[in-house]
């Protein structure tokens, strides 16, 4: 989902 | 995972260490603002908390609880083994008027009103203004030492490589999170002003010396 690409990042 | 985004976890990496080991060898955290590290911390708890309820990578999980042991290792050395060796008086930088702030437009501007949501976009907002508390703290001392200087340079290029990480991202997969964008930018913005001292000064093996 959109939210979880948001937290693959640090 | 591109080529900037991973320069800029390294950076960020390479910070931390700098930090800690200039700590342990120099057994002082003189020049260092506790109050920086405080928040620092703060921005890490409160965004990694889903280490708990996301798996997203072995790498993504690694760095974040490096990161989060890292934090507390700094504040462990500053807080309690070298105590003696922190510069209280001009580590004066009232906390709460980053922290107030950060609370409030976490809960105006958000993804998702929801507690995890709400704490990943308030540790956004904090970590692009937590480095000033150290920068209040070398202006106040007027400078910094070559370490020092490094760990700030390696710590400020961190979220200027995510910029362009972010760019990267937009074009090559239309992804863009604008709430990290903004904070992004505000915090490398405010990472200016030292970069340029760095590359005048530091990098031709000066100190870092503000004018008086």
């Amino acid at each position: 989902s959109d939210l979880k690409d948001a937290h693959d990042e640090l | 995972m591109n080529i900037f985004r991973l320069a800029g976890d390294l950076s960020h990496l390479l910070a931390i260490i700098i930090l800690l080991l200039k700590i342990w060898k120099t057994r002082s955290c003189a020049g260092i603002s506790g109050k920086s590290q405080v928040l620092f911390a703060i921005v890490y708890l409160t965004r990694y908390l889903d280490l708990f309820t996301t798996y997203i990578s072995l790498y993504n999980s690694i760095m974040k609880i490096v990161f989060i042991a890292a934090s507390g290792a700094t504040l462990y050395l500053m807080y309690v083994k070298f105590k003696a060796t922190y510069d209280h008086n001009h580590d004066s930088f009232r906390i709460e008027f980053l922290l107030i702030p950060c609370v409030i437009l976490a809960l105006i501007i958000n993804h998702d009103f929801t507690v995890m949501e709400i704490l990943w976009t308030f540790s956004i907002y904090l970590e692009s203004v937590a480095i000033l508390p150290q920068l209040f703290l070398v202006s106040k001392t007027g400078e910094a030492e070559s370490i020092t200087s490094h760990y700030l340079f390696a710590l400020g290029s961190y979220r200027a490589l995510y910029l362009l990480n972010w760019i990267y991202r937009y074009m090559a997969e239309s992804h863009y999170d604008l709430i990290a964008i903004f904070a992004g930018v505000v915090q490398t913005i405010l990472y200016c002003d030292f970069f340029y001292l760095y590359i005048t000064k530091v990098l031709k093996g000066k100190k870092l010396q503000l004018p008086a």
